[in-house]
């Protein structure tokens, strides 16, 4: 069957990105603002976590999966995020 | 899989559920919590047991919105739970408003999430592997559910085998060689001969090296316990000396081999195959090199000889006759390639026992220290005895 359209908005993904350890945490009483190249990085680093395919933008597949019932354990800890060997 | 860094320095732990769920007896809900444990003994000398009062390592609680960790729960559907680490006391928190359900497809299947969780509790992260259980989201319910081999040697890291001494290993058909001893480095095929046929990821998330009739899965550092195994055991219907492969954004793997092509979904063929690829790729020679989907822009390539073609079966035709081009557009990346690999945001392109990092967003390969190309034997797969530094043949190479 088909999937069903994703139910999330951008402001809904930043902070999806943020309370998944992706994005630092947003501060909601100071209004802060991020730069392009921070988001897009943070949006390429979950997708390259999640197997999509790496586009840094918030694209279709991006907002499927964020919008799928999940842990809510950070994906970025400890020293399993460490750097890459190969 | 991922370690947060932190472990219980104990094998006996105890537990305590302190607020039971609102939809499910308490007599199931301990019955599907202590399978949820024992999934995790069974590989390990850990020891569950279960308090009803007093003092406990690891305290459960089914919770609605805020419940006084300052991170509230959110209702139906998105967070469904999570847990602590061991440093920092290893509870495990359910949100009570989920539909909890015990071995049906309904709502939210309690034993799994549970399973989960207490894999943070004794210390794992969410793991890349979309198959492991320690993946961070939820698959829906699984009937016959079994570890993944990546979080057997995720919790095996943290406390260790199994001393089968003290009870038996399961043995089912995923997992039926784990007692057997790993052949030494020295006896290990990769290691003598690290040229491959072909290397690939699957929708699950794991990388397989196919070579001969043989194949390897690959784990972080190195290649799992248990192979290599036959192809033709595990991919029915496919034959060895494999030219390419991919996984597409649609989940399903594709085998090329002469002028053929076969088609799978996980190891089970899709259709009637093999076919000609002429017919389901035109545009594409036979006896291609390699085939990767870069992640710049999830087209397909493939490489052959000096040259490359791209892909895009959403175009018509799919192939444009700008190609095609040289693989010398390809920064650094030598002609005749014997396999590529798309791994964390990288293309890694393989040719007799060396690699190169390819960096899809720089369009470039890597800079590093030892500079590339890299022994596909000592990073790939784990031998030890290998060259660490950089392959001194690199301008052979290139030529």
């Amino acid at each position: 069957s088909e999937d069903q359209a994703p139910v999330i908005s951008q402001t809904t993904a930043m902070n999806y990105l943020s309370q998944f350890g992706y994005l630092q945490p947003i501060n909601p009483t100071s209004g802060g603002i991020i730069s392009q190249n921070t988001l897009s990085k943070a949006i390429a680093e979950f997708q390259a976590f999640a197997g999509l395919n790496i586009t840094g933008d918030f694209d279709e597949d991006t907002y499927k999966l964020m919008a799928l019932p999940r842990c809510g354990v950070k994906d970025k800890v400890g020293p399993g995020f460490g750097r890459s060997k190969r | 899989y991922a370690l947060q860094g932190s472990r219980w320095r104990v094998k006996k732990l105890t537990y305590k559920i302190s607020k039971y769920p609102r939809n499910l007896p308490q007599n199931k809900v301990d019955v599907e919590l202590n399978k949820a444990f024992k999934v995790w003994s069974d590989y390990t000398d850990l020891v569950f047991v279960q308090k009803k009062s007093g003092q406990v390592h690891i305290e459960i609680r089914f919770e609605k919105g805020e419940h006084g960790d300052g991170d509230p729960f959110d209702g139906p559907g998105g967070t469904l739970a999570h847990a602590y680490f061991p440093v920092y006391g290893g509870d495990a928190h359910f949100d009570d408003a989920e539909q909890w359900t015990i071995d049906s497809f309904r709502g939210t299947n309690l034993f799994q999430v549970a399973a989960h969780e207490f894999g943070h509790s004794l210390g794992l992260s969410h793991s890349d592997i979309k198959s492991a259980l320690m993946a961070p989201f939820y698959r829906g319910y699984v009937p016959y559910f079994q570890l993944d081999d990546d979080d057997i040697q995720g919790i095996q890291a943290l406390y260790g085998k199994k001393n089968v001494n003290t009870g038996s290993i399961p043995v089912g058909p995923k997992h039926g060689t784990t007692t057997v001893a790993p052949p030494s480095e020295e006896d290990s095929e990769l290691c003598t001969d690290p040229k491959v046929d072909t290397m690939f990821s699957s929708a699950e998330g794991h990388m397989y090296v196919f070579k001969g009739d043989r194949y390897w899965r690959l784990t972080a550092d190195g290649v799992a316990v248990g192979y290599p195994k036959l192809i033709s055991h595990s991919w029915k219907g496919l034959p060895g000396n494999i030219d390419a492969a991919f996984t597409y954004k649609n989940g399903k793997t594709y085998f090329f081999k002469g002028s053929k092509y076969w088609r799978y979904v996980g190891k089970r063929m899709d259709g009637d195959y093999p076919k000609e690829i002429s017919e389901g790729f035109t545009g594409i020679p036979d006896n291609i090199d390699t085939v990767t989907v870069w992640t710049g822009n999830g087209k397909i390539y493939f490489y052959k000889g000096t040259k490359f073609w791209r892909f895009d079966p959403t175009q018509k035709p799919p192939v444009k006759n700008t190609y095609p081009k040289l693989i010398s557009n390809w920064e650094d990346i030598p002609d005749n390639l014997d396999a590529s690999i798309v791994y964390r945001s990288y293309t890694y392109f393989f040719k007799g026992d060396a690699y190169y990092r390819f960096n899809d967003r720089t369009f470039s390969v890597d800079i590093a220290d030892p500079a590339f190309p890299r022994s596909t034997a000592y990073w790939w797969f784990g031998c030890r005895s290998a060259n660490k530094g950089t392959l001194g043949n690199v301008q052979w190479m290139r030529n």
